[in-house]
């Protein structure tokens, strides 16, 4: 059964499964040991690699592979970025590292929704918040201020040397997560296409794990896992995402819409506007009215308030000789066959009004009959009616019989 | 009683060239 549509058939809100949405995506890092090969760390020594690759691939229990970055001088410690591209846009519930090296003393988790070209900060660790990024340590969030990246000075001990966790929940504390489908700011908040995680600061290794042994501790970052927890971002309306034909990720979309979040209604279904999904409506997209006569139409807001927000739809080009709104009546020279329903290709027929004996080419568009010329008769007006003769008149066809 | 159709032909058109139908 398609979770979009319950037991009758009725659309209902549906998601795509909750997933890793970092396993097996590329994630670029700023900085990567290895070249040139030190005594950890050798990128072409297969038992001493640790290339970005490894922070999203698959850890089994007490063998994680660790991707690490280069080695810094004890007094300038540098930043490092690690950059992951969802290939779409997610909707994020958790970002998460777990490190192979002790934590940085700071980490800076941003996120993008357009693909990379602008970010907006989603989190920050710091011992110290106010002097690095500006942020009260510990500040709550309020219903003004949802979409606001907070600093704890939480997560950036020293210690586990190893293992070590940095989680970030991004509806955790924010007050209307609990009313999360009414709420368009926190669905934009966690609405992501890429993470980018920025390490500063770096806490000693042990002399073990440094690559010159007799410099003392190292100083580097390494992560064993990078994760970033959430749906395939659909509004609602689908199930699963994809491969395009491009090999893009895409929503499935259901539910009458389409686009890659299925942010949009299909063409001809334009009746109301477009709306995500939520528990008590599906918010489907509706198909115009337009009797089997158009193909295409259009939304118009001004009619769907007039109608009480049921029915905005316009249809275009009505053909078959129809007319309206919703092709429902016959354009002008042609009149309802009552014979047929309105979805008929016939439903409308032409009005063939006499070239001499009627005044004019419009018939009613009910009965049919055509207006005709004094002394004229008949449903396309071709006689002349009774007490009546035919002249030699085309102006007056029809003459009173003396 | 039906009364016959129009008969096109008894029609003079000479003053009225324009109103003429085309057949």
């Amino acid at each position: 059964p398609d979770p979009c549509y319950d037991e009758h058939g009725l659309p209902r809100r549906c998601v795509p499964e909750f997933v890793n949405a970092a396993f097996g995506k590329e994630v670029l890092a700023s900085s990567t040991c290895g070249r040139p090969a030190t005594r950890q760390c050798d990128a072409s020594d297969p038992r001493k690699v640790h290339p970005p690759s490894y922070l999203t691939d698959l850890n089994t229990a007490g063998n994680m592979t660790c991707w690490r970055s280069e080695s810094f001088p004890r007094l300038s410690p540098q930043n490092v970025s690690l950059t992951l591209s969802l290939g779409k846009k997610f909707e994020v519930t958790y970002v998460s590292l777990q490190f192979c090296s002790p934590r940085p003393e700071s980490v800076a988790i941003s996120k993008s929704m357009d693909y990379g070209k602008n970010w907006v900060p989603y989190q920050y660790y710091s011992s110290q918040c106010r002097k690095l990024f500006g942020k009260p340590s510990r500040a709550s969030v309020t219903k003004q201020n949802e979409q606001e990246a907070l600093c704890t000075d939480g997560h950036t001990d020293l210690y586990p040397l190893t293992g070590g966790l940095i989680a970030f929940s991004t509806l955790d504390g924010r007050p209307s997560a609990q009313d999360f489908d009414n709420s368009p700011v926190l669905q934009d908040w966690v609405t992501a296409t890429d993470i980018r995680v920025i390490f500063s600061r770096p806490q000693p290794t042990s002399n073990r794990d440094s690559d010159t042994a007799e410099d003392g501790p190292g100083f580097f970052y390494s992560v064993g896992e990078f994760q970033v927890g959430g749906r395939c971002k659909c509004n609602g309306h689908a199930s699963r995402c994809g491969k395009d034909k491009e090999g893009r990720l895409v929503c499935d979309c259901k539910h009458n819409t389409e686009g890659p979040e299925c942010d949009r209604c299909k063409p001809f279904h334009y009746d109301r506007p477009w709306q995500r999904a939520n528990a008590r409506e599906a918010n489907e997209c509706m198909a115009c009215t337009c009797n089997l006569h158009a193909r295409r139409c259009r939304f118009n807001m001004e009619l769907y308030k007039l109608s009480g927000r049921k029915s905005g739809g316009v249809c275009l080009n009505c053909r078959h000789n129809t007319a309206g709104r919703h092709c429902h009546y016959c354009k002008e020279g042609f009149y309802r066959d009552v014979s047929r329903p309105i979805t008929d290709r016939r439903a409308c027929k032409a009005c063939d009004c006499h070239p001499v004996g009627a005044a004019g080419k419009t018939c009613n568009q009910t009965t049919g009959q055509c207006p005709c010329k004094d002394g004229v008769t008949g449903l396309t007006c071709n006689r002349c009616a009774k007490g009546y003769q035919q002249s030699r008149s085309p102006i007056a066809p029809c003459i009173k019989i003396p | 009683d039906v009364m016959p159709t129009l008969d096109m032909t008894l029609f003079d058109w000479t003053d009225y060239e324009d109103l003429k139908p085309d057949s």
